[in-house]
């Protein structure tokens, strides 16, 4: 393909990853690095400031139901709590990556089940990559960045809680040194739903020939935005084998988690994604 | 198909909030 036509394609995924992602890169490290002028960003560190900070994570919570929590103790029901705004919130990031899939130029022109497939083994992959813009070593924003919650707090909960966000802290720090911004996202999170290798496939030519031309766009975009940083772009294409670790390791821990705690309900939405699921 | 209802339904619909 043509210069320019890498070129517009890469403004036009910025233009749409700026449209339905509301917390931006740009936006999220001016936040962490306090440049914002307000110091609105309230701090969960421990349990107290945790309960403190509920209402804000009151965004389409789903109710849980309280005669199962009441024979669990205090702690247990605010870690069962936080998760289920977790997973509200994921439920609606899973909404707004799809918008996402469904403005890149021939996606919707993919077979239907292939776009479910796509997004099924994708989403998680994006959600993923998406939160490495909130963290820094320290902690990671939430809550479309009121919150600030703290790595060490996330450790103290109590297992397997513990161990779920740690993996993701650990690949982050090392994917900001990358230094990509909102527009080189935009373009790998393309390149991340586009992968023609996911199970169940019907018809892969046409995702691998989508995805040849936005990796091209995301080549091209690498060179003009970082022309002193060397083979970034070979260096992001392996991101992709560590993500898909990162992301088996998360649904193992889910099912786990789904067996343990006899409370947990898992949202529909994402039960639907992880159903048989690696 | 009926067992991703809901990813259908959000590839389907337009815009609009989906009732999540």
């Amino acid at each position: 393909p043509e210069a320019a036509d890498l070129r517009a394609l890469a403004r036009h995924l910025y233009e749409a990853y700026l449209k339905y992602f509301p917390l931006t890169k740009a936006k999220a490290r001016a936040i962490l690095s306090g440049k914002t002028g307000d110091n609105a960003t309230f701090v969960i560190h421990d349990m107290k400031s945790l309960m403190e900070g509920e209402q804000f994570l009151n965004c389409r919570q789903i109710p849980i139901q309280e005669h199962h929590i009441s024979g669990q103790g205090p702690t247990n029901a605010v870690e069962l709590r936080f998760f289920h705004s977790c997973q509200s919130r994921s439920a609606e990031a899973v909404r707004e990556v799809t918008e996402f899939a469904k403005s890149i130029p021939g996606f919707t022109d993919l077979d239907l089940n292939d776009q479910v497939t796509l997004l099924k083994y994708g989403v998680i992959e994006v959600l993923i990559i998406m939160m490495a813009p909130l963290m820094n070593k320290d902690g990671t924003l939430i809550s479309y960045g009121q919150i600030f919650m703290t790595r060490e707090f996330l450790k103290s909960l109590r297992k397997p809680f513990c161990q779920m966000m740690e993996p993701k802290f650990e690949f982050s720090v090392k994917f900001n040194t990358l230094e990509l911004d909102d527009s080189d996202m935009a373009l790998f999170l393309a390149v991340i739903i586009l992968s023609g290798d996911r199970p169940g496939l019907l018809n892969v030519k046409p995702i691998e020939q989508l995805q040849e031309t936005v990796l091209h766009a995301l080549e091209l975009q690498l060179k003009l935005n970082h022309p002193d940083s060397l083979q970034l772009f070979a260096k992001l294409l392996q991101k992709m084998t560590d993500l898909r670790q990162i992301v088996t390791d998360h649904v193992h821990l889910l099912q786990l988690l789904k067996k343990t705690e006899v409370d947990m309900c898992l949202h529909p939405l994402l039960q639907e994604i992880m159903k048989d699921l690696y | 198909k009926e067992k991703h209802k809901i990813l259908h339904q959000l590839l389907q619909n337009s815009t609009s909030p989906v009732d999540l």
